[in-house]
């Protein structure tokens, strides 16, 4: 093994991560677990641990980019050169760049998540038999909608097992709009277009408007690639088109013919001999996780190896199961010595089916604040040294943080104010308060404490008055959570139950109770808080937050400290 | 059995064709990976001989070191790999 001169290397052990953009070839949530199981390789083997923030400036920050993609060493196109990486420091040291020319997969081949079906997000298989006959790639057969989508089983007539496939038509990504579908026809500076394009951009990424008109709402995504996507070319991203006519003959798959290096390339017209428009079909692409273990071993501070078989050889090569080699293990160890004691684990919660493990690693600094948890805690200036708040939510568009008498607030910039007094602002107010929210309609803001509520409107208070007035069960302990919902509705939560409140009649709906993961399956039925922000719905247990998007999935899990409190 | 047929290659447009002969594939690989133009710890402008640089290449890549351009060395270049250079100034 080697390491770069002067032995660089990060001066902490709580590495943060963060990944700035997504590759249309593979689904977001794959690319995530990649890069997480790219660095649990080398977390495995030291004392290193890696938190992934989605703001602000992480350690090693990680994008993918093509050609020319903004620093001083270009990429080059399909293969050759398919990633690379800085040495450990400030600014872009400790980065990963990733070539978008490649087509990344998990090694062998499309690696197609689904989506929605009946499948539960699993991966397709193929081939597939539907109505006997065999398919390698996603089908819109036996739809009318044009959705393409593939059997997650052998035998789709048998097992009835499918989901849908990446498409423009079902999602984008990255962008301003939420993941929400391509409209076409869309009109771009004028003109208008039936299909995701690459034009207004200079990085050949394609995208599209998810309004009828971006020229007036400015709303776009990127497309996501299809299964049959070609790679490279001068269409990249555009599906294959079957047949095709070249040199005037047919082809209705992919073909070698007209090239001496024997890759597989197709038509994406009818007739490429007067369209002259085509790229490569899909092979079995470059595994991201091993290249980006590969990159991540550079971020974290060694040089190539020059034995064949270590991972930080410099030539990739398709390896099942795990990659290091004991070179490898030596080169890091070098630098951080073995890993120490057992695998601290995040206290697992009692969540509904099917929620996202929560980072299992608390990094050491939250280790000081569980131990601080057990004992009486002095209310701490330090927002960041805080594990579990009181209650958090949003008033007059701040997150507002509030524990033990004080309160911090994020403002939409992302900048921390505080510690401020709960008793400066709303003197009525007991230190603890267990849930707060803001009415959209009126802005008054309703605290509630144990039994109690209070309703602030300006300075003008309103209460203590029992919750059982609002209609809420008499030996109901407390209100833990409260998210807004439309016009003058207000969800009110504790543990597994959650009431809707008219906030108009100042009553609970009827049909009330019902039960959490009933409605937000995957989110911890024993959150301490529960609040809306910025459209998406947080449900906060200890230091982690699970946040849903508006199609009741959830879309992140994550730390309060880092991404909300911006610590 | 007829005889195959005569494959017509065309160029195709946008093809980031390598069409380098070796010897210029072997100029840029070497000099992307830091085999050729070190430059020297004093700051010297260092043109190593390729052959030199042609054997330090082939001992990285645990191959045979020839110092030659063989096919070995060539189909090695033409490999997928990372783009952090194997020799740092």
């Amino acid at each position: 093994y080697k390491t770069f001169d002067g032995d660089l290397k990060w001066d902490h052990t709580d590495v943060t991560y963060r990944i700035l953009n997504y590759s249309p070839d593979m689904e977001a949530s794959l690319i995530d677990d990649a890069f997480a199981r790219a660095f649990k390789v080398w977390s495995d083997v030291t004392p290193l641990t890696f938190t992934r923030l989605f703001d602000g400036i992480a350690d090693i920050m990680i994008s993918f980019g093509k050609l020319d993609h903004g620093d001083p060493y270009p990429f080059d196109g399909k293969d050759g050169l398919l990633a690379h990486a800085y040495p450990p420091g400030e600014g872009t040291q400790g980065d990963a760049h990733f070539d978008d020319d490649e087509y990344w997969t998990l090694g062998s081949g499309p690696a197609i998540q689904t989506r929605y079906g009946n499948a539960e997000g699993a991966m397709c298989h193929f081939p597939f038999l539907f109505e006997g006959t065999s398919y390698s790639t996603c089908t819109t057969e036996g739809r009318t909608d044009g959705l393409p989508w593939c059997s997650t089983t052998a035998d789709y007539d048998k097992d009835k097992k499918f989901g849908f496939c990446p498409s423009e038509l079902l999602f984008t990504f990255d962008g301003n709009s939420n993941e929400a579908p391509c409209v076409f026809p869309f009109v771009f500076d004028g003109k208008k277009y039936d299909s995701c394009t690459t034009e207004g951009r200079n990085d050949g990424y394609r995208w599209c408007s998810t309004t009828a008109n971006f020229d007036t709402d400015k709303k776009y995504g990127f497309c996501p690639n299809r299964d049959t996507a070609v790679i490279g070319g001068n269409s990249e991203g555009e599906p294959c088109h079957f047949p095709f006519t070249f040199l005037g003959n047919t082809y209705s798959s992919c073909t070698s013919e007209g090239r001496n290096d024997g890759k597989l390339w197709c038509g994406t017209t009818s007739n490429y001999d007067t369209d002259k428009k085509w790229g490569f079909c899909p092979d079995r692409g470059y595994s991201l996780f091993l290249v980006a273990a590969h990159e991540f071993g550079h971020a974290l501070g060694l040089d190539h190896s020059n034995i064949k078989d270590a991972l930080m050889y410099p030539m990739y090569k398709y390896v099942e199961g795990f990659p290091l080699h004991r070179d490898d293990i030596d080169g890091i160890q070098y630098l951080y010595g073995p890993r120490t004691g057992p695998e601290p684990t995040a206290p697992q919660p009692r969540t509904t089916t099917s929620s996202p493990v929560v980072p299992t690693k608390p990094s050491p600094s939250d280790k000081t604040t569980t131990a601080s948890t057990t004992t009486q805690v002095v209310p701490s200036d330090d927002a960041c040294q805080i594990k579990e708040f009181d209650a958090i939510t949003e008033i007059q568009k701040e997150l507002h943080f509030f524990k033990d008498g004080r309160y911090w607030k994020i403002s939409g910039n992302g900048e921390r104010k505080g510690p401020f007094m709960i008793s400066a602002k709303w003197p009525a107010l007991p230190a603890v308060i267990n849930s707060a929210f803001e009415d959209h309609l009126t802005k008054k803001i309703y605290f509630f404490s144990e039994r109690q509520f209070w309703v602030y409107s300006g300075n003008d208070v309103l209460g203590p008055r029992k919750i059982e007035k609002l209609g809420l069960p008499s030996d109901l302990d407390k209100v833990e959570g409260s998210m807004q919902r439309g016009k003058g509705k207000v969800l009110l939560f504790n543990g597994e139950n959650f009431w809707r409140l008219d906030v108009k009649a100042q009553l609970i709906d009827r049909g009330y109770p019902r039960f959490t993961d009933a409605a937000f399956g995957g989110v911890p039925i024993d959150s301490h808080d529960v609040f809306l922000y910025k459209g998406f719905f947080y449900f906060c247990r200890e230091s982690f937050y699970w946040r849903m998007n508006a199609k009741r999935q959830v879309d992140r899990v994550g730390y309060v400290k880092y991404d909300l409190l911006k610590c | 059995w007829c005889l195959p047929l005569k494959s017509v290659f065309v160029t195709f447009p946008g093809d980031v064709i390598k069409n380098m002969t070796n010897t210029q594939l072997a100029d840029e690989y070497l000099k992307r990976y830091g085999y050729v133009d070190v430059l020297q710890r004093s700051g010297l402008q260092a043109v190593i001989s390729n052959a030199k640089a042609l054997k330090k290449l082939q001992r990285q890549l645990g191959l045979e070191e020839t110092g030659l351009l063989d096919q070995p060395t060539v189909d090695a270049m033409k490999q997928p790999r990372c783009g952090v250079p194997d020799i740092r100034n």
